[in-house]
């Protein structure tokens, strides 16, 4: 899945995600990617979110909307993705996913819930200060 | 550090990010920038986790998943369970501007895209064959059934419900190549 978030300079910010889903699905099935609030979601008066990982759980806690509210109350976006995904994993501690969120002045964060094999995230970034697409890691929480 | 403009996605799919950066840079709208973003990953088929031949379902076929926002004036796009159309995040662009929905699914979501001018192509590969061949041979494992028999732990379906519910959902271990 790629889940993305694109700011332009005016401020205005659009996301978006695409994704196959998960392998070995019972037909019909839908993850949290197509789901507004749930794989990503954007407001060009607070930021912007895009989760991954596994659909069936997250798309519960629409973890993109809690993301983009706290940074609209203020909270920066690293701890907005932590809550986030600390939200989830007070019900489900065992499950796979990631976060990453950006305000309108251009901060960005990165979350995930540590499993074994994976403890850190890896994302892109890509502004004028880098002028090249920037690989990222978080570690996971 | 806060910059503006800005182009972030979730993994290390650098082409996606260059193409939204450069589609940005041309003069094109976030919006723009995203779509573009997202379909270079379905036609480069990032992790083999976005576009076609990747995760077939239960009967070896790919379907496809996705959503677009517009944070100005909150317009959603989505499409879910889409079928023989490649370009999804295109799709689901094109409910957003040529529909007054916000979600479309199945085959009517395919049905749509066909109208729309999208090309119906067949999204299975040798990959996503070989994937669901593999998973016939290991009795259909994983398996995302549960309170059906036969036990879904073990065996292949077709399945029918128990009449108690027993299980529930386990820890499965992670596959960091396998995401929605």
């Amino acid at each position: 899945t790629i889940g993305m978030i694109v700011i332009n300079q005016a401020g205005q910010v659009a996301a978006g995600t695409s994704t196959n889903g998960a392998s070995h699905k019972i037909p019909g099935r839908v993850g949290d990617s197509p789901i507004a609030g749930a794989g990503a979601y954007a407001d060009s008066t607070a930021g912007g979110a895009a989760a991954t990982g596994d659909g069936d759980i997250m798309m519960r806690f629409l973890p993109s909307y809690l993301a983009v509210e706290q940074m609209r109350a203020g909270v920066d976006p690293p701890t907005a993705c932590r809550t986030a995904i600390t939200r989830i994993k007070k019900h489900f501690p065992h499950f796979f996913g990631a976060i990453v969120c950006a305000n309108t002045t251009g901060s960005y964060g990165a979350a995930c819930n540590k499993l074994p094999g994976f403890s850190q995230f890896p994302f892109m970034v890509f502004n004028q200060k880098s002028n090249v697409p920037v690989k990222e890691m978080v570690d996971c929480v | 550090s806060a910059v503006l403009p800005l182009v972030i996605n979730t993994w290390p799919f650098q082409d996606a990010t260059a193409t939204a950066w450069s589609t940005l840079s041309s003069g094109g709208s976030a919006l723009d920038a995203v779509e573009k973003g997202c379909a270079q990953c379905e036609i480069l088929q990032c992790d083999g986790s976005v576009g076609y031949g990747g995760s077939p379902d239960e009967m070896g076929e790919t379907t496809l998943d996705a959503m677009i926002m517009n944070g100005d004036t909150m317009e959603v796009g989505a499409v879910g369970d889409l079928r023989r159309i490649k370009n999804a995040i295109g799709v689901a662009r094109a409910v957003m501007e040529r529909t007054k929905h916000t979600f479309l699914v199945g085959e009517s979501a395919s049905v749509f895209a066909e109208n729309m001018g999208f090309p119906v192509e067949d999204l299975s590969t040798n990959h996503s064959l070989d994937i669901f061949t593999k998973w016939l041979k290991d009795s259909c494992q994983p398996n995302y059934r549960q309170n059906v028999s036969p036990d879904p732990s073990k065996s292949c379906g077709p399945y029918k419900p128990h009449t108690m519910l027993q299980q529930r959902r386990r820890h499965q271990l992670i596959d960091i190549h396998a995401h929605d």
